[in-house]
């Protein structure tokens, strides 16, 4: 890490255009996370029904695991997505922060 | 029809816990139609999606015009109903009005 103002400018920059990108990124996964969270609940109640209220055909129960099985999977894989960009978001940010006070002392 | 203002008032008395009885009718039918309509709108786009969208089973073209055709029909059976459970009230009303006119009359 050399000491030269331009490119810990520069490099600023770079780390901040990543923040903006990752900051998208957490609002698109969190959005994912809360429309499977709102299937999940409607196809839990479909437990025990012996038919689709939607389509009316016949429910078995091993098909409704399942599903639920599919969705909580899914939920899951989404949510730790959605952790490991949070994380990056907070240490881009830490980094910045850092780098800006280094530029305040030179 | 005797003149008897005693037997009017009763006849009056029936007719109007008739009209009661029939408006609540007509309360019942007109909200079962609306659940009905609002069935069919969540049903008719089902046309052409080769999986229901909260169940994932398969979605057969007959199967979902049959679902239609018999949900038309429940609506159709529901909608005659109404009219007629109206049609009584009407004619109810009036009789009651005529009643009390001629019990005015005496
Ligand atoms: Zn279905």
């Amino acid at each position: 890490r050399t000491g030269n103002p331009e490119e810990i400018e520069r490099e600023i920059e770079e780390l901040e255009a990543r923040e903006k990108e990752i900051t998208g990124i957490c609002g698109e996964l969190s959005e994912k996370a809360k429309g499977l969270e709102g299937d999940l609940g409607k196809i839990k109640p479909l437990m025990g029904k012996g038919k689709c209220p939607l389509c009316g055909q016949e429910l078995k129960e091993e098909h409704v695991l399942k599903l639920i099985e599919q969705y909580t999977s899914d939920l899951e894989k989404v949510r730790l997505k959605l952790r490991e960009a949070l994380n990056e978001r907070g240490s881009l940010e830490s980094r910045v922060k850092s780098m800006k006070e280094k530029l305040g002392n030179i």
